[in-house]
């Protein structure tokens, strides 16, 4: 270094460096998305990028079950955390920029529910998000009561509350809408992201994530009360319990912001519950669409049952920040907890010698939620 | 988060959106 030229050291420092690269890689970036485009133009389909092995296996490899109650207990309120009201474990430099200051990280993510977080009126339903929202919710110490009111069941028609439900035959989402005028964009909207016909389970072409099913419910099988022939992967066959019917598949993405309890889509009972312990990585469409199969990466919790047209299952699939999944009839239930390891799974049946019907639900009634941490 | 749901049905049952379609509570994922 010492008897190097000035104009050496200058390609030595690291801003230039990082320029160069940088600029590289946004040309390489450029580059492929013009070819992308010319390949369309010319009607060529073109192959989904999938996430290699150690792209995959890098995200989970923190210790995310470990963090979890640490972050729960450093965004749980100040009243739950036993410290004075007025208080915050996080000092107010840190706190604004994840809450919702104007362009903090949370106000970022949950798009209009921060508004709707800080505005009473609007949670309960009795009005749209009051101007000034945001800077209520800057007052709150910690992101907690924005997940409270993500989950909340209040009463008014809004957010899980009464709301009118269609005809029997219709398979409702698993989440709620906010009924009437305040209807709160986009607190209640989920995004489904892709509906597919299970039939694709078995080929490669896993660019809609259809070939999840089969491992999602690994080893639960239809009839004998959905026991549990270990991890191997149902065929459509075992699943499709009655002839002339079919196996359909739907993935409902609730975005950050989006209410967090999931409903009973239509009149079942559920027999049988499976845990799979796993990693917390983001659901997003994209990550979806990137890293294969990314829902049987995650914490997840599947519960299968039976209606009136034969197999039903549901999976709550947890992701970043929400990996803490309850259902509320199964106090048994503890997940993102550090004593699973990844790849086990814990089974639980509900049909016992007293009731061997299971646990039924009706059309939108309240069947889980996702917490934070 | 995401809810994932695989349920068998008779043939002629019919999605009622689309994806990337929004949906709400009350709103029919399909019917038949």
């Amino acid at each position: 270094v010492h008897t190097a030229t000035a104009r050496t050291l200058f390609w030595l420092r690291p801003l230039p460096i990082l320029l160069v690269t940088g600029s590289g890689y946004a040309g390489y970036r450029q580059y492929e998305k013009y070819r992308e485009q010319e390949l369309e133009k010319l009607g060529l389909e073109i192959p989904p990028k999938l996430a290699g092995p150690w792209e995959v296996a890098l995200p989970p490899a923190g210790p995310q079950a470990e963090a979890g109650p640490v972050e729960l207990y450093v965004q749980t309120c100040p009243e739950t955390a036993l410290l004075a009201p007025d208080s915050s474990l996080l000092p107010p430099a840190l706190r604004c920029p994840q809450t919702s200051q104007p362009g903090g990280m949370e106000a970022r993510e949950q798009g209009g529910p921060v508004q709707v977080g800080a505005n009473a009126p609007a949670v309960t339903g009795l009005g749209p998000p009051q101007p000034g929202g945001a800077a209520a919710l800057a007052a709150q110490a910690c992101v907690q009561p924005v997940y409270l009111d993500l989950r909340g069941k209040h009463e008014g028609g809004c957010r899980g509350g009464p709301a009118p439900l269609p005809q029997p035959q219709r398979v409702l989402p698993a989440q709620a809408e906010a009924a009437g005028p305040a209807r709160m964009w986009p607190a209640q909207c989920d995004q489904p992201v892709r509906w597919e016909d299970p039939e694709l389970w078995a080929g490669e072409e896993l660019r809609s994530g259809a070939g999840e099913g089969g491992h999602l419910l690994a080893g639960v099988v239809p009839g004998s009360a959905h026991l549990h022939r270990g991890p191997a992967l149902p065929s459509r066959n075992q699943l499709v319990t009655r002839e002339g019917n079919e196996l359909y598949h739907c993935v409902i993405y609730l975005a950050p912001g989006d209410y967090h309890c999931f409903h009973s889509p239509t009149d079942w009972t559920v027999s049988h519950r499976r845990h799979f312990p796993g990693s917390l990585m983001s659901v997003n469409p994209g990550m979806a669409r990137w890293i294969k199969e990314l829902f049987c990466h995650n914490e997840r919790v599947v519960l299968t049952g039976d209606w009136k047209h034969g197999f039903f299952s549901l999976t709550a699939v947890g992701a970043t920040n929400v990996g803490s999944i309850r259902i509320y009839f199964d106090r048994d239930l503890h997940t993102n907890s550090p004593r699973y390891s990844k790849g086990s799974y814990n089974d639980f049946s509900f049909v016992t010698h007293t009731n061997k019907e299971g646990i039924p639900m009706r059309k939108g009634e309240h069947l889980g939620e996702f917490n934070l941490g | 988060s995401t809810i994932v749901l695989i349920f068998e049905a008779p043939k002629d049952f019919n999605f009622k959106l689309k994806a990337g379609q929004k949906i709400r509570f009350g709103e029919a994922l399909g019917s038949l």
